[in-house]
């Protein structure tokens, strides 16, 4: 494995977004994760819609709540494509869900798989290098005064309550750490990332691990 | 300044602003407790930010609502499909 990878060098990763008030956290980790393994294929990096996901994942709670692993389990059951996000705007509320037809073009999700990588951080770098950014749950907690540094304290692993999207890590330094894409815009913390230290699931980094397949 | 920085619009000395300042002011008591305890050159800083005139229940309800399935350990086989 490289020292240092970030998929942001791939040009695979989107910008950061912003969720404003409305917690929806787990929609944009999923669609930052599938934009990611869209343009790792080849193609052109899109931004698709975080609202479709809010709106019509039925199983989740729109803007207040969700999961990673039933939203995807959703798009991969119902065959739902993501539509382009100027096609279905941002809207910070939960809406009534559109429907497009099988037809419209959009991205479809094969499968995905979530595992728990506690234990075993090695081998999560490996996947992250070969199946694209991860999906990962956190406890977030002490998240709320972060201003930028590497996470390393203060961060415990025993209830995961926040999405977020690993995008890389480095390893080149003292102390080894997780690249992590946040949804709260670009003034909070690193340009809108996290770094956490590697190696003893600051934060349960590691606890609930999801990769998409498109 | 901190109104300014993040576009409050609360105005001084109503209900909101003591409400707020209150909170403002348990975010700077836990800013010191938390840089105390990351002393590295590389670790972590906590600081005023955006989420700083929130309560921590506030936070938490608006921004903490992810919730996580149990997830089988990873075995290194390939599951996909």
């Amino acid at each position: 494995l490289p020292a240092t990878f970030d998929w942001r060098d791939q040009s695979a990763v989107g910008s950061v977004q912003n969720q404003q008030a409305c917690g929806g956290c787990w929609a944009f980790s999923v669609v930052g994760a599938i934009e990611s393994v869209y343009a790792k294929s080849g193609q052109p990096l899109k931004q698709l819609s975080v609202q479709q996901v809010i709106d019509c994942s039925y199983k989740n709670q729109g803007c207040n709540g969700g999961s990673i692993t039933r939203a995807l389990s959703w798009l991969k059951q119902t065959r739902v494509k993501l539509v382009k996000q100027a096609e279905y705007p941002y809207k910070a509320e939960t809406g009534i869900c559109h429907l497009f037809s099988q037809s419209h073009d959009g991205v479809l999700v094969k499968d995905f798989a979530a595992h728990d990588f506690s234990g075993l951080e090695e081998a999560m770098m490996g996947r992250l290098v070969e199946w694209g950014p991860l999906a990962v749950t956190v406890d977030a907690i002490s998240w709320q005064d972060y201003l930028g540094g590497i996470m390393q304290h203060h961060c415990s692993c025993h209830h995961a309550n926040h999405a977020v999207l690993v995008t890389g890590y480095d390893t080149t330094g003292d102390v080894p750490y997780w690249i992590v894409q946040n949804s709260w815009g670009t003034s909070w913390g690193n340009k809108g990332y996290v770094y956490i230290k590697m190696g003893d699931n600051v934060c349960g980094i590691a606890d609930s691990v999801t990769a998409v397949f498109l | 300044s901190f109104r300014k920085q993040f576009h409050r619009n609360y105005k001084l000395h109503s209900d909101c602003y003591h409400r707020r300042r209150s909170y403002f002011k348990n975010s700077i008591k836990r800013h010191a407790y938390l840089n105390s305890l990351s002393t590295d050159k590389d670790s972590a800083k906590y600081g005023i930010n955006q989420f700083s005139d929130l309560s921590i229940n506030e936070f938490r309800d608006l921004y903490l609502t992810a919730t996580a399935e149990t997830v089988p350990p990873y075995s290194g086989l390939k599951t996909e499909g």
